[in-house]
């Protein structure tokens, strides 16, 4: 489903070069479930925002299902990023929206009216615990309650591909585990997913364990 | 050195009323050691808030250092706010800042000269491996790397009180347990340490873990 190959990802910074991604050779099959692990600065956020079309490589290629994102159109793009569920480590949501608006904003996108999208963000907010906090805004919301809207808004259209990008790192160890049935149940169902976190605990359920250092992968172990 | 009385904070929302806290009483000595521990949503983030003089209680009382926190001028306030390290959970740096710039912004309240400050700074940010990232900006470091640039500045004036709110939450076991390190050399000096964690392991170090639930504390041990 997802294939770099020699993956770069440079920054220039005062004259000096950054290499966040210095070489990355990755293949990952539909269904599977991957945890990417790696200390802090190592690459995975920058990673996950290539998979997700959300930045482009300096330099090699990203095929997504078959076809190289690099040569897709405006259009294109925009469409292949709405079948992504993307949860942030710093959550992006909307600051004057509630969190039931928030989460709908995908099913907006997809053209799901009005009164079935509150209903459905309702919906996904209760499964992750929030149902008494509908009409908060973010600024009114604790920082795991946020990481929690932002996960409701990642999965509410039920996306193909799941990257979530330290989910659980604001969250107790029971509402964590919580949100990782919530992922994992999507992932039984046939989806793909790929998880980053800093919890080895965590890193344990997937699949497949791959580990960053300095912007390379360093291990790919299957379980 | 801090004590909370019956202190209560109520937010309106939608004409109901959320109780953020509902009714805390809670003494901390000069050169404890606490965790403070809890569901996501139980009030943590609102209490440290309270203690770091970043906000007032619905009702109730905030003694600090003896004197009624409610009773301080704005300057009196204010002057109280610099001698407490606030590690934020959603970080708070200037956006438009270097991460050199954030870490030494206390100094310069203090009116530490810009050579002195600017020196200290790279010390502090090198102390939590940011060495080679001083000129980055925010939204140029990964979210960990974010993370230690507020641990940077709040430690930096080696303050009195330092509050702590999930200072690891975003980063890798090892940079965590360096941070921590950090954390509890300057407590080892003295100073006083209140942490917000979600991670059982770090909680288990403190010398005390006061958990809370639905804005109450509900348990209290020392060891
Ligand atoms: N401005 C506000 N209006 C209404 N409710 C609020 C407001 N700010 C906070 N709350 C509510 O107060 C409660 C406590 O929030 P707080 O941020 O203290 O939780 P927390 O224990 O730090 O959670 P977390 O572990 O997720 O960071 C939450 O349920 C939140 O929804
Ligand atoms: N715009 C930029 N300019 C320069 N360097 C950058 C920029 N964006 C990211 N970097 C650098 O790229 C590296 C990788 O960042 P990334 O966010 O992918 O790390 P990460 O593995 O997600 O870390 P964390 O676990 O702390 O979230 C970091 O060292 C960071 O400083
Ligand atoms: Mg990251
Ligand atoms: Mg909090």
């Amino acid at each position: 489903l997802l294939r770099l190959s020699g993956v770069t990802k440079v920054y220039a910074k005062d004259g000096a070069e950054v290499a966040a991604l210095a070489g990355v050779d990755l293949d990952i099959d539909r269904g599977e479930y991957v945890a990417l692990t790696g200390p802090s600065g190592s690459g995975k956020s920058t990673l996950m925002h290539l998979l997700g079309c959300l930045d482009r490589p300096t330099a090699g290629s990203y095929r997504l299902a078959g076809a190289e994102v690099a040569t897709l159109s405006p259009d294109e793009l925009a469409a292949q990023r709405r079948k992504i569920g993307f949860v942030f480590q710093s959550f992006h949501l909307l600051p004057g929206a509630t969190a039931q608006a928030n989460a709908a904003l995908p099913l907006r996108y997809a053209g799901v009216p009005p009164h079935e999208r509150q209903d459905r963000a309702a919906a996904m907010l209760a499964r992750v615990g929030l149902g008494e906090r509908l009409r908060h805004l973010p600024r009114e919301l604790s920082g795991g309650q946020q990481q929690r809207v932002a996960i409701a808004r990642a999965l509410i259209a039920a996306p193909e591909l799941l990257l979530a990008d330290e989910p659980t790192g604001n969250l107790d160890s029971r509402s964590g585990t919580e949100i990782l049935a919530l992922l994992e149940e999507l992932w039984r169902e046939g989806r793909t997913l790929v998880v980053v976190t800093h919890d080895d605990r965590l890193a344990a359920r997937a699949r497949r364990v791959i580990r960053m250092l300095d912007g390379r992968i360093v291990a790919d172990e299957r379980r």
